[in-house]
């Protein structure tokens, strides 16, 4: 026979509207912290719904096509099976000098591990011209993070790997990534973001990654 | 595993969802809609000690040890998760970076009595 109040304590039942306010508070504090977050996000600028869809579309579409590139964006074990796996997308925000700017934060302490980092870029170039494209750091006297030379198939996205140059930019713990592009054989603004007021053609830059937090100890097995 | 109803005290596994836009979450998750905050509720008398949510066979042990040791109240059994599930999370981190990952072990899909 049910007898009133928890049967595993034996406290008494917590009124409906108690027991909300006490779960809600309790998951809000399991995903926070899971997640490695002091409080809510308080998401500054958003960017455009096309280009999130964009991306997501891509990556998928990016799993059909080149699996271990990208992989999907559901599911991915990391390389430690008792680490937790992090899939970032980060869009650029345009600078006047043509610059690509990319914002990170990290929490203090935490090491973020990258395993990949790709930079996803629409092209605008004729079909069959000849293009080398490359990648560089700015700041870092310019390092040359990636180099492609490829056929155009016309107007299009393509990828460039950052690794493993990338690595030491998060391992510094710096916040802003700025990267610049040259490009032979491409025609006038074919990297340009003019007149993509949508913003379904701005490029942006995928990482895999798991998070060690301080004092972690990575048992190899 | 038996879900909570109002009828029993033994062990069960209370079913009980979160929707982010009724907390004001869903402007930075992007996937799930919600989050299931399940948890584990009831009594474990002896006779139910290791009851499956787990292998049957660990009850037959566990049953075994009582009947041998003639074990009264002295030990308990308690009423805890015994099956889980990740959490995948889709949100917007403060740069409006998207971030995917997925939290192990986040769902309760069992319960039964250790």
């Amino acid at each position: 026979e049910a007898k009133p109040g928890c049967p595993s304590c034996g406290m008494p039942t917590l009124q409906p509207d108690a027991e909300r306010a006490f779960l809600v508070e309790l998951a809000k504090q399991q995903i926070l912290q899971k997640l490695h977050l002091s409080e809510k996000p308080n998401v500054t600028h958003s960017v455009p719904r096309t280009a999130v869809a964009n991306a997501l579309r891509r990556l998928h579409l990016g799993k059909a096509r080149q699996e271990g590139v990208l992989g999907s964006l559901s599911g991915w074990e990391g390389p430690e099976m008792d680490e937790q796996g992090y899939e970032i997308i980060s869009f650029a925000e345009t600078e006047t000098t043509g610059q690509l700017r990319f914002q990170f934060t990290r929490t203090k302490g935490q090491a973020l591990h990258i395993f990949q980092a790709h930079l996803w870029l629409y092209l605008r170039a004729h079909r069959g011209s000849n293009l080398t494209l490359r990648v560089f750091l700015v700041g870092q006297r310019g390092a040359l993070l990636s180099e492609r030379q490829l056929e155009a198939r016309g107007t299009g996205w393509h990828t460039f790997s950052l690794l493993p140059a990338l690595q030491g930019f998060f391992e510094r713990q710096e916040r802003t990534l700025r990267l610049e592009l040259a490009c032979e054989g491409c025609q006038p603004n074919a990297t340009a973001l003019a007149d993509d007021a949508s913003g379904s053609h701005q490029p942006f830059l995928v990482a895999k990654a798991t998070i060690r937090e301080p004092g972690h100890r990575v048992a190899k097995r | 595993s038996l879900s909570c109803n109002q009828n029993s005290n033994l062990c069960c596994r209370k079913d009980y969802y979160v929707d982010f836009r009724d907390i004001g979450w869903n402007d930075w998750i992007i996937k799930p809609e919600g989050y299931q905050i399940n948890y584990c509720m009831g009594q474990c008398p002896l006779h139910v000690a290791g009851t499956p949510g787990m292998a049957a066979s660990f009850h037959t042990a566990v049953f075994n040890l009582v009947k041998a040791n003639n074990i009264q109240t002295a030990g308990h059994s308690c009423c805890v998760p015994t099956r889980r599930r990740p959490l995948s999370v889709l949100y917007f981190d403060r740069n409006s970076n998207i971030v995917k990952t997925d939290i192990p072990d986040m769902i309760v899909d069992a319960c039964g009595c250790s």
